[in-house]
């Protein structure tokens, strides 16, 4: 039944500890120092993520963009999100442009990523 | 995504979730996968969140995302959120928001501001059932207690349903993917019926840290859609996250 839609396996049994074709990876650690300002203290981690996370925010801008060729979509988002960020509360507001800070997204596409969750429950 | 809360014989309580994300985002037809989940997967951080060196929470998170979806308050609760689609959903929120009615908070913020602050899992509870958001959804939420577990749905105003375990009368777990609980799933993403199918056939007396990963390794509770699968034990401390995969055959969600 595996090879027929959706694709029901039997319960599998003895995966862990992980390892084959289903396990990508072990997940780093960080630290965040909730002592430090708000504006500063994703900075070592974003350093270390900076490309990758330039990479998500250029596939989410492509999608839309296959969406609204004129690129105005991303226009709006902006103009228009980033004086949102000022309407977060304390500390998510300092947080987010310290992440546009060291990352170099544009604070409107931060705040994009940061509300992706809650766009996506239509 | 499919969210789980346990309780073994010995009353140990765990937690864990696959996080699912990125539906309809774009199919990377080389991969034969979906592209957020792919670019999501370098992103993922275990995040140890410390005051006065002290851990106050642990998170499983994206690079740039300062909301909480998973999550660890040391020896007091485990906390996952799962999205839940409705017609009244986020982006009315969003646009009230925009317009100036800003008496909701944004989910994955709650889901922090409740790790950061909430000292017990009866305050964490409260919290998440009461507070008006932008968003529905399910919040998932585990104590440091036998019995202390349970799944609270909520509409962007009020907690519409708390299903919590009930040892004496059998509910030894509870378990949520992205339905109510009172509904049937939609046909095509019935991951439900699959995982408690393995956690029944797991059975109360065998549930541990290394079994609940096969449950959530199994077909399609994971599915293409799957980035990370995080396990939570609250007594020992246990928070481990591994990235995941889906080769063929696998669903797209």
């Amino acid at each position: 039944a595996q090879f027929v839609p959706p694709y029901t396996e039997d319960c599998r049994r003895g995966t862990y500890p992980p390892s084959g074709p289903t396990f990508k990876g072990i997940v780093p650690w960080y630290k965040i120092n909730l002592d430090l300002a708000p504006r500063v203290r994703w900075n070592q981690l974003i350093n270390d993520k900076k490309v990758e996370l330039t990479s998500l925010i250029q596939v989410i801008k492509n999608l839309a963009n296959d969406f609204f060729p004129s690129g105005k979509l991303i226009e709006i988002v902006d103009k228009s999100l980033a004086p949102l960020v000022d309407t977060l509360p304390s500390p998510f507001n300092e947080e987010l442009k310290g992440i546009a800070d060291v990352s170099g997204v544009p604070l409107g596409e931060v705040m994009l990523f940061n509300i992706f969750y809650e766009v996506f429950t239509v | 995504c499919t969210s789980l809360v346990a309780e073994d014989n010995a009353g140990r309580l765990y937690h864990a979730r696959n996080l699912d994300f990125g539906l309809f985002l774009g199919w990377d037809v080389k991969n034969e996968s979906w592209k957020i989940p792919e670019y999501l997967r370098p992103l993922t951080v275990n995040l140890n969140f410390q005051r006065n060196n002290k851990t106050v929470f642990k998170s499983t998170n994206f690079a740039g995302y300062v909301g909480m979806l998973t999550g660890m308050r040391p020896g007091t609760f485990t906390l996952t959120m799962n999205e839940r689609f409705s017609i009244d959903g986020g982006y009315i929120g969003i646009i009230e928001w925009i317009l100036g009615k800003r008496d909701g908070i944004w989910m994955s913020f709650l889901t922090r501001s409740v790790l950061e602050n909430a000292t017990s899992y009866a305050q964490a509870k409260d919290q998440l059932a009461k507070t008006k958001m932008l968003a529905p959804a399910y919040y998932i939420l585990g104590g440091n207690q036998s019995g202390e577990g349970c799944v609270i749905t909520r509409s962007r105003t009020a907690a519409l349903d708390i299903w919590e375990l009930d040892i004496k009368h059998g509910i030894w777990y509870v378990l949520e993917t992205n339905y109510d609980r009172w509904k049937d799933p939609l046909f095509l993403d019935n991951r439900r019926i699959p995982a408690m199918k393995c956690m029944n056939q797991t059975t109360q007396a065998n549930i541990s840290v290394e079994t609940i990963y096969d449950v959530l390794s199994t077909k399609p509770v994971l599915n293409k859609l799957t980035t990370y699968t995080t396990l939570m034990e609250i007594s020992e401390g246990t928070f481990e996250s591994y990235l995941r995969d889906c080769p063929n055959p696998c669903m797209p969600w």
